[in-house]
């Protein structure tokens, strides 16, 4: 562990709880992708089956077991609790064009044809590309609220900061993984237009 | 490599 993972991670839960509270709070999921929260509850799931496999430390287990609770939370409340609020017209991007094409890369380009690791190398590209419908649903509105900013800048930044813990294992333990570092880059790549919006606009910004 | 090294990352 260092202190960029650590970071990341935080950062990591902190825009899953803001998200979370956001619409538990104001009781409404408006401009906010279900899409891209049922993408994010498939990542998790299909990453963190090693749960029921094998233990690697406290940590581990308990962020991933706050990390899968709170995206299906978030699906329930989205699809379920404040489904009366949920933009469906404005959420249209087509989560097949996501799935299928990761799906395919993952049995094509992996570590190990294993059942496990197959799970993983799809739910390590799926990641990189699982916010592509909420940034599509910003632009179709042309807005977003200023808690749903401050969401995308902590998610975004999360993978930003795994791209240094991954710089820091190489010089430090001469340990890297091509599939999560190339899915990391184009992950964080797909944030920094709106990085830069949120950076220079602060308030409420329309993509 | 060895793919099961970096599983201890989230």
């Amino acid at each position: 562990m260092n202190i960029f993972r650590l970071t990341g991670d935080l950062s990591h839960l902190a825009a899953i709880i803001i998200l979370l509270l956001k619409i538990w709070k104001t009781r409404s999921c408006a401009g906010i992708s279900g899409k891209s929260q049922i993408l994010f509850a498939l990542v998790f799931t299909t990453r963190y089956l090693d749960l029921l496999t094998s233990f690697i430390s406290l940590y581990n287990t308990t962020m991933k077991v706050i990390y899968i609770g709170c995206a299906y939370a978030t699906v329930y409340l989205i699809y379920m609790k404040f489904k009366a609020t949920y933009d469906g017209n404005h959420d249209s991007f087509r989560m097949e064009f996501l799935v299928v094409p990761v799906g395919g890369l993952a049995c094509l380009v992996n570590h190990d044809f294993s059942f496990l690791e197959i799970l993983w190398t799809f739910s390590i590209y799926l990641e990189s590309v699982a916010i592509l419908p909420q940034l599509f649903m910003i632009s179709k509105t042309g807005e977003a609220e200023t808690i749903t900013t401050h969401y995308l800048f902590f998610l975004g930044l999360y993978r930003a900061l795994y791209l240094f813990n991954w710089i820091w294992r190489f010089y430090f333990e001469g340990f890297f993984d091509m599939i999560a570092i190339v899915a990391g880059m184009v992950q964080t790549i797909l944030y920094c237009d709106f990085f830069y919006l949120y950076v220079t606009k602060g308030q409420g910004i329309s993509l | 490599d060895d793919p099961s090294r970096n599983k201890d990352e989230l």
